[in-house]
């Protein structure tokens, strides 16, 4: 049995949206400390991972770990007929058939409940090793999303190399090329600043098709963080909160 | 030239 209850519905609605044009089909473990999410796509050029933590809810009881597999635009679907004020309360028994979603608005006028059909997924699972980036980046998270669109018109992959002073975006194609240098701003601009700590420098190509698709958990936090470093996937990852995070894992363009 | 690399190069499938 599992039941997880969120006054801040929007924050689920808003975890779905980031997750639905990447991930078709997961499993969200649900465990006695939260609700994670690991997914890589068929190509394995990108892996996402979602946490959750159980503490972040208003109600959470789960009493040991339940495999639930959705398929993620049956997900959406569902979910999009919550509004963003409603609590939103996730409920399954323990044969794992189905999910339920209540939604209650905030005057208790109104609850929706929903029946999802669970699927029995078998999933590749890939161990995330602790790794220690040359470069670490923290930028608002509407930058990002903005220069993912500017330089999108101009070609298909980025480079993306940074200095103490500016984290720099540049794309080349058919029609020419373009650079967006971000600079980085007084620690004292805590959400708005830019920060960036280097052990060395890094340069680094990647698709923009996936960077921008990333790009959509920017209603999930101000900030965003990007660390890199030469020749490995750079990661992504947005803070939902005090209650967890999701990270995207993206690989990188490699030179024949 | 470039090609995309993939994450199982890097990470481990288990």
């Amino acid at each position: 049995m599992l039941e997880a209850r969120l006054a801040q519905g929007n924050v689920l609605k808003k975890v779905i949206d980031s997750l639905r044009d990447l991930v078709n089909e997961a499993n969200f473990e649900f465990t006695p400390s939260g609700i994670t999410l690991q997914s890589m796509d068929s190509a394995h050029v990108i892996l996402v991972s979602l946490l959750l933590r159980a503490d972040g809810f208003d109600n959470y009881r789960c009493d040991r770990t339940i495999p639930v597999g959705i398929n993620m635009a049956s997900l959406s679907k569902i979910i999009r007929a919550a509004a963003n004020d409603d609590a939103i309360t996730l409920r399954a028994d323990d044969n794992g058939e189905s999910l339920n979603l209540i939604f209650e608005a905030p005057n208790a006028g109104r609850v929706s409940d929903y029946e999802l059909k669970l699927m029995d997924l078998d999933v590749e699972q890939v161990a995330l090793p602790d790794m220690s980036y040359d470069v670490t980046v923290r930028m608002p998270s509407e930058e990002l999303q903005r220069v993912c669109r500017d330089l999108s018109a101009v070609g298909e992959s980025v480079t993306i190399n940074a200095t103490k002073e500016s984290i720099n975006f540049g794309v080349k194609g058919e029609l020419g090329s373009g650079s967006i240098a971000i600079r980085s701003t007084a620690p004292v601009d805590k959400k708005e600043g830019v920060s960036i700590s280097m052990r060395q420098p890094a340069d680094v190509s990647f698709s923009l098709k996936f960077l921008t698709q990333f790009t959509k958990a920017t209603p999930l936090s101000e900030t965003v963080r990007l660390e890199f470093s030469n020749e490995c996937p750079m990661l992504v990852e947005y803070p939902i909160g005090d209650m967890g995070y999701i990270r995207f894992y993206l690989a990188p363009k490699v030179d024949d | 030239t470039s090609t995309q690399g993939r994450l199982d190069t890097f990470f481990k499938v288990v």
